[in-house]
């Protein structure tokens, strides 16, 4: 379903570039749960800014469904991200003056859906990651482990064809970070859904189909789960 | 060296509370290296921002060193934690304008050192956590986990009495986690600094002297860890 082919970004200047990705080729299978592990500072945001569309490579291809994500202009990007992709960020990225609720029924909104039943889907979904007390909260009123489950959720609440969660357990406890990966599976089982996600979690290896390993921009090497 | 009675914290309004802090009282010796664990939304931050004198109990008392912080106006606040206290934020409140020097060196500046010589200090605390190479970046040129060491670096600049580091590690993986983990042991033997991390790190266990245990923001219990 997502084809990387040679695909490299380069940072910074002509005199002191920064190599994040180095001839990244690897390939993510429709229905699979992948996680991508590294070192800090290794290349994975960077990897998942190319599979979202958030960033344009250096030097490769990123192919979605047969599509070339080079080929498409920004708002062409957009449309594409939206109706396929949903994206937990490593920072989260909510709107602060948003409450939790219409900020997970956005990405509905913005696919069509009716305010009413947009809302309806925010509820449901938020309830999921444990948040159906906090629905009103702005993000400031919310916990680190809360806001989390927030960007968690409007990633989740349009049942998209892929989920790329960067860091999606990152600041919430051992007993949540179970339930989040648990509730991850379930939709990689249930819906069939593409689970890609950038993590330092260890519970996360469980889960995965397999395991891509990052260093210093390039694959390190890949690992099927049942050999672990 | 802190203690804390009593306190607690109500957000929200009168019709809707939120009690985030029921009557927590605790004691923090000097020189001990003390984990607050618990649930995500259990209060953790909440409570840093009580001992860290970034906002006000509604009730209770938070004295560190015999003073009583709720006597103080919030420009002495500001100067007492400036001299006593290196915080490590959750979601890290780095000047994004500045490099990773800059952000380091501010409280250096702050605390009356020359440019050159605040400068130095946190080349020196920058390379203790790896971003030696990182020195001119901005936090939008860094890694989650780097902005996250620019953070807990801009902390041990002033090399503080006391360190509070809300989740530390949460962006970071096994190994860099450990070498920050270890780097935050060596400032509790070596300089006799009081460190206190809020976390659901459970590498972070062996190393606290206790742990105190939080649940809907009230002490769940205290361990001491030889008896873990
Ligand atoms: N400004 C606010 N208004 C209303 N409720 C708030 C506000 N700030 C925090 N809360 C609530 O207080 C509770 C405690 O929050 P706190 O940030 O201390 O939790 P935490 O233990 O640090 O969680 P995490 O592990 O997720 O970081 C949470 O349930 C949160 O929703
Ligand atoms: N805009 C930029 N300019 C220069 N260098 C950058 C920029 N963005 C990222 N980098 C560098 O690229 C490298 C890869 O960054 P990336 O965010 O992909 O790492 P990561 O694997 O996600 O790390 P972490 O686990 O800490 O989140 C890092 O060394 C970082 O310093
Ligand atoms: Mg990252
Ligand atoms: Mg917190």
């Amino acid at each position: 379903l997502i084809k990387l082919t040679g695909v490299s970004k380069v940072y910074g200047s002509e005199s002191n570039p920064v190599y994040a990705l180095r001839d990244v080729t690897v390939e993510i299978f429709k229905g699979e749960y992948l996680s991508l592990m590294g070192p800090s500072g290794s290349g994975k945001s960077t990897l998942f800014n190319m599979i979202g569309g958030l960033d344009r490579c250096t030097a490769g291809t990123v192919e979605i469904g047969g599509v070339n994500l080079g080929r498409l202009n920004d708002a062409e990007m957009a449309y594409f991200r939206g109706r396929h992709i949903g994206y937990i960020f490593q920072a989260y990225n909510l709107i602060p003056s948003y409450t939790a609720i219409k900020n997970v029924a956005l990405p509905a909104l913005f696919a069509g859906a009716p305010p009413k039943e947009a809302e309806a889907r925010a509820v449901a979904v938020l309830e999921k990651v444990g948040l159906g007390h906090r629905l009103t909260h702005r993000p400031q009123e919310l916990s680190g482990g809360q806001q989390q489950r927030v960007a968690i959720a409007r990633a989740l609440v349009n049942n998209p064809t892929i989920i790329l969660g960067d860091e999606p357990t990152g600041n919430l406890d051992l007993k949540t970070g179970e339930e989040i990966i648990e509730l991850l599976a379930r939709f990689c089982k249930e819906f069939g859904t593409t689970i890609v996600t950038a993590t330092h979690d260890h519970k996360m290896l469980k889960t995965s189909d397999r395991i891509v390993w990052i260093k210093d921009g390039a694959v390190d090497r890949v690992e099927e789960t049942h050999t672990l």
